[in-house]
């Protein structure tokens, strides 16, 4: 996956992803695809959540996936959750929540539930650092006003190694996540962090929008095999874009 | 490195956007009024073909490790009864896409707690 949080020169945001996924779970050999990401194409939906006849949230679903990985309140924020990998990953989250210690949540549920009943980013930004999760990752945040964007870095358990903030006076004026710690290096053999961030600073600040933010998710290896969507998000106008990506070969497998 | 290399990297593309309309993903409007167990048919029934075909899959994988058979029910043995402890309304609507699909609500847990699982 790979997660862009950006303000432009006007102090306007912009959320963006890719949602990869699929990597090992099965190669079709005659298509040379993922099997998984193909079959998890035709499931994509945007739902538009509604009480009382109102808007209330908006997320991107694969079908049948109740959670909310992709998300916002129109007005209020923007989240993406990108993985996360960790010796202490789910599997023991799953395993203290099937013993019976059921403190820890689920990720997708409580991303749902965060955004649906978010009032403003600072108490979802404090809630989303310190919430008892049962699997890693790496949650990404953009409000409605400068400065409102966070890359929050999660352990399972109640903790947050790091919380890392849009900082535009500083010339932060975006943020890139992969699916690695962002005080770290990529590995060599994983770093679509370089070629986004390379393409974010060709575009440069004057040119941010829906357009030049595509533009720089769809350039490859950031598209690669296991990309199954870009979803774009403007909070301020509440607008939830998604489109389906592919990748026709030559193209990289993750 | 070969990440780094064309074919598999390119120029920073100018030219994505807008995509192709073809590609532009439908709205599906959930009705939080209604009740958990209904709300998600709408959007359910009608994808009930591919979730098989893609829980299927998740099946086969499962299937090159061990006997696929035994480990499905057993799945379904272990997971069904843990929709009850979830927070509401997932519960609800957990058992509802498995009512709308037909597929063993053991399955649907599966696929919705994929994200944990896969971390291992």
């Amino acid at each position: 996956c790979t997660s862009l949080v950006v303000e432009d020169k006007t102090g306007d945001l912009f959320h963006a992803r890719n949602l990869d996924f699929g990597l090992f779970l099965g190669w079709d050999a005659k298509n040379s695809t993922w099997a998984l990401t193909e079959r998890l194409r035709p499931l994509i939906i945007n739902v538009d959540y509604q009480q009382g006849g109102k808007t209330v949230g908006k997320g991107v679903h694969f079908a049948g996936y109740v959670g909310m990985i992709t998300g916002m309140k129109p007005g209020v924020l923007s989240l993406s959750m990108n993985e996360r990998f960790q010796a202490e990953g789910g599997f023991i989250g799953i395993i203290e929540w099937v013993l019976g210690q059921r403190d820890g949540q689920w990720m997708g549920f409580v991303l749902r539930d965060a955004v649906v009943k978010a009032t403003d980013f600072n108490s979802t930004l404090q809630y989303l650092t310190s919430v008892d999760l049962l699997a890693p990752g790496y949650i990404i945040l953009g409000g409605n006003s400068t400065g409102q964007g966070a890359i929050i870095t999660r352990s399972i358990g109640t903790k947050a190694d790091d919380v890392k903030m849009l900082n535009p006076s500083n010339g932060t004026w975006y943020l890139v996540e992969t699916n690695y710690d962002n005080w770290e290096s990529p590995p060599f053999f994983d770093n679509r962090r370089a070629p986004a961030t390379k393409c974010m600073n060709t575009m440069t600040q004057a040119n941010v929008g829906l357009k030049g933010i595509f533009n720089v998710l769809s350039t490859k290896p950031v598209r690669n095999l296991l990309t199954t969507y870009t979803a774009l998000m403007h909070v301020r106008s509440g607008t939830l874009d998604t489109y389906l990506q592919y990748c026709p070969q030559p193209c990289f497998p993750w | 490195n070969a990440q780094d290399l064309p074919p598999f990297t390119e120029d920073c593309r100018s030219d994505a956007y807008p995509p192709p309309v073809k590609d532009k993903v439908g709205t599906y409007v959930l009705n939080l009024d209604q009740a958990p167990e209904d709300r998600w048919t709408g959007l359910v029934k009608p994808l009930t073909e591919k979730l098989i075909v893609l829980i299927q899959d998740i099946k086969d994988l499962v299937g090159i490790f061990v006997n696929e058979t035994k480990a499905v029910d057993y799945l379904d043995e272990l997971l069904a009864p843990m929709a009850d402890t979830f927070p509401e309304p997932y519960p609800g609507e957990l058992k509802g896409i498995a009512n709308a699909t037909g597929i063993p609500l053991g399955q649907v847990i599966l696929y919705n707690v994929f994200y944990e699982v896969f971390t291992v």
